[in-house]
């Protein structure tokens, strides 16, 4: 997993070549298509048994957080590197399951490399009006159509005609729905460094917040171990605005107790043009965290 | 193809709940592109602004003695700017 890996490949190709070199540890699952007909591509890293716990990470949903693609690229890598080395993530992949979708928004992705770099919602057309596309982080039915998304399709925040409506969305939620035992759900997007947890729809806190807190602030004190990148951490609303409709304050209703979102850093100040050298820092920094999330998600079963 | 020449992105740091809010009624104006979102006070806002829309977001911010910085000059520049600087390292 290095820069020339992460540069080299197309996602696909990769996923598909971890798949063929580790077998017995990963597989591939195609959980929807796309507006324009792309695979939504999950990768599955199991060491056997069904429907075992199990914990889901997505990166890229919003297409132009082009380093969150990239990390999870090598996030997927360091999995099958570190299991059978790691002592604490081969006890968590002993007994659960863990999820990975990469390219959780392909068409805007592909939009990002040929059309607009600065892409971030869905490219499917919305009725009577030219501009294209929902964002797919306000399309989740919690608090759909409330205050912090936006009506207009033009805004870069729209949340689409109904929750769902977008199918790299509902996609999700049939899995997350037939899988019935995810017990942790981790959304990434980036740069405003920040570990954030629900809600974003409403003020009410979550019933578990003083351990979410807890977790969230022991994930950022590791994250920040590595390199001393600082991250804020806390409630959506509380932390960065009001947002309805967002991807974790479903999970967190549908029960998913460990639902987190993450705002991965740009030390750079070039914003979604970051520069390729700090991809990996970006991705070994933010692995402390997720380690430290799954852990605790294995250590406190629910 | 979308360019982006000449297009900048301001990074703003609200210094004030009222600098805040005006702020946060800016982010669904059609002109520019949140990058960075509103959050509180002293935490960086970055906006992505077209070139012809400068002058109009460069005035909305002044009529409320908003001050900003320019985190990126040229976005459509800043892909050689950041390849040169690739290959100097190299």
């Amino acid at each position: 997993p290095d820069s020339q890996t992460v540069a080299s490949f197309q996602i696909y190709s990769f996923q598909d070549m971890l798949v063929a070199e580790n077998p017995s540890l990963v597989s591939k699952i195609v959980i929807g298509q796309s507006y324009q007909g792309r695979a939504l591509n999950v990768l599955k890293f199991s060491t056997g048994g069904s429907k075992r716990p199990a914990i889901w990470i997505d990166t890229g949903i919003h297409s132009r957080e082009w380093v969150t693609q990239a990390s999870g690229t090598w996030f997927a890598k360091k999995i099958v590197t570190d299991y059978g080395k790691d002592p604490a993530l081969t006890a968590i992949l002993n007994k659960m399951d863990i999820f990975l979708e990469i390219v959780t928004n392909p068409d805007g992705f592909y939009y990002t490399h040929n059309n607009n770099r600065m892409w971030r919602k869905t490219r499917k057309p919305n009725p009577g009006s030219s501009c294209v596309g929902v964002d797919p982080n306000r399309n989740w039915d919690a608090g759909f159509g409330g205050p912090g998304a936006s009506g207009s399709p033009c805004s870069e925040t729209y949340r689409g005609t109904r929750a769902h409506s977008e199918s790299e969305v509902k996609s999700i939620v049939d899995f997350v729905k037939a899988h019935g035992n995810i017990k942790a759900f981790i959304s990434i997007h980036s740069y405003s460094q920040m570990l954030l947890y629900p809600y974003g729809y409403t003020r009410t806190p979550v019933k578990e917040q003083a351990e979410l807190h807890s977790l969230a602030k022991k994930a950022i004190t590791d994250l920040a171990s590595l390199y001393g990148t600082y991250y804020r951490y806390g409630s959506i609303i509380n932390t960065i605005y009001q947002a309805s409709g967002g991807t974790i304050d479903w999970t967190y209703n549908q029960g998913i107790k460990y639902s987190y979102t993450f705002e991965l850093r740009d030390t750079g100040r070039y914003g979604f043009i970051l520069p390729a050298n700090q991809i990996l820092p970006t991705a070994r920094e933010t692995w402390l965290a997720l380690m430290t999330i799954m852990n605790h998600t294995f250590k406190n079963p629910y | 193809r979308e360019t982006f020449v000449g297009d900048k992105v301001l990074r703003i740091i609200p210094k004030n709940e009222a600098q805040l809010s005006f702020l946060k009624s800016m982010e669904d104006m059609p002109e520019i592109d949140v990058w960075r979102g509103v959050t509180e006070v002293g935490i960086p806002v970055d906006i992505r602004v077209p070139v012809q829309h400068l002058p109009v977001v460069k005035v909305h911010l002044q009529s409320q003695d908003i001050q900003h910085s320019t985190m990126i000059e040229d976005l459509q520049g800043l892909p050689s700017q950041l390849h040169q600087n690739c290959v100097g390292a190299e």
